[in-house]
């Protein structure tokens, strides 16, 4: 079995954007272990 | 006489030969498995490639063997030789029993034990409230943005499906739509308003990146992530963030097994497996969760919703036909829920 997430995150294009809004960024590798409950992205 | 000599010679003769070919078969697999782990570690990917046993696959009534799979592990077995065999399952699958919330002997078939809670604690969430966190125990298999007009999500090298075909039509995001296009500061006429009849997607994905004309709101992208849950795996589904689930969609189709070999060689396996897709919003704008069924993990039980009945048998299979769709009241409100809660559980058959 398989979960795919599909979502709308924030992202910036300019050091200005980061600034004012910091944007999405995944904290996971492909072929990563995961377990419910650990962070995919912040 | 001579008629019965000839039994007592073929009867262990075929069966010898049987497992002959079955040790053949299995170590051709293993050798397989290890190429593509070589394969792996000096940094190869694989290839889509499509081979005689997909074409095979799809030949088989796949449904059925996952329905009588599912009886079959729904048998009780008698109390004394229940932790044996979830042991000897916990095993060959790499499951941690310490996890379970209940004692081994109280789970009375394989399917129970399957879908099994974990004890208070085993799972803690992250509780940051800009994460968003893993919705099951599982292997991560992609990533990434979607940032082409066509948002496709590559199964595997050479070969990608549509997020469109995969969740299906969005009919309650058009207001969104609108609003985001309203957001669009390069003044550009949308003639795609108008068309109020297109999906979602197909306004969203014209144009998936919008900037705000208030520089304090950030721009915002797509992006997705698709984890796979191995046989020992805890099976159960979690919401990833806070959200309020809109809708509902359940798209019956074939139950194709999910492992690495199948990814590579059947072609649009995600889009063709029964599939139950939540869709809503949370606190960013668009949330969509797809639960994927397979052979042996066929039948999808939504906890907000008890009464879905997934994997039932069919008279004829139409994969063209539209997924049946349910929007959840109150509208624009939904289901809501918290990060961490239990949405959906994956059962055996």
């Amino acid at each position: 079995s398989t979960v795919v997430l599909v979502f709308q995150a924030p992202i910036s294009k300019s050091p200005k954007d980061k600034a004012l809004s910091p944007e999405f960024r995944f904290c996971i590798r492909r072929g990563d272990r995961i377990q419910m409950g650990q962070a995919l992205g912040r | 006489s001579s008629s019965s000599q000839g039994n007592s010679f073929l009867v262990p003769g075929a069966t010898v030969a049987t497992i002959a070919m079955l040790g053949v078969l299995h170590a051709r697999r293993l050798y397989d498995d290890k190429k593509v782990e070589e394969a792996k570690e000096k940094g190869i990917e694989l290839e889509f490639q499509p081979d005689a046993k997909a074409t095979f696959l799809r030949l088989l009534p796949l449904r059925s063997i996952s329905r009588l799979w599912g009886f079959l592990t729904s048998v009780e077995f008698p109390l004394w030789l229940r932790p044996h065999v979830y042991r000897a399952w916990a095993r060959a699958f790499h499951s941690n029993l310490e996890e379970a919330a209940m004692p081994l002997e109280e789970y009375a078939s394989l399917r129970q034990f399957f879908v099994r809670t974990l004890k208070e604690g085993s799972r803690p969430i992250d509780s940051d409230s800009c994460c968003l966190v893993s919705p099951v125990d599982g292997t991560i298999l992609r990533f990434g943005e979607l940032k082409e007009a066509g948002a496709m999500i590559e199964q595997v090298k050479g070969f990608s499906y549509s997020v469109s075909s995969l969740l299906g039509a969005s009919s309650f995001l058009p207001m969104i739509a609108a609003d985001d296009m309203q957001e669009e500061s390069n003044g550009q006429e949308n003639t795609q308003r108008d068309e109020s009849k297109k999906s979602w997607w197909t306004i969203s994905l014209a144009s998936p990146k919008v900037r705000d004309p208030v520089p304090t709101r950030p721009m915002k992208g797509l992006f997705y992530c698709v984890i796979y849950l191995k046989p020992g795996d805890y099976h159960r589904v979690h919401s990833p963030v806070k959200w309020n689930v809109l809708v509902r969609r359940h798209f019956s189709g074939r139950l194709f097994p999910l492992n690495e070999r199948a990814t590579k060689t059947i072609r649009n396996l995600y889009v063709e497996n029964e599939r139950v897709v939540l869709e809503g919003q949370w606190q960013e704008g668009f949330m969509a969760m797809a639960a994927i069924g397979a052979t042996n993990i066929g039948s999808i039980e939504l906890f907000i919703e008890p009464a879905l009945r997934t994997n039932r048998p069919r008279k004829k299979l139409l994969h063209s036909e539209p997924p049946e769709e349910r929007e959840y009241e109150p509208k624009g409100i939904g289901v809501m829920l918290k990060k961490g809660d239990e949405v959906a559980a994956f059962n055996m058959g």
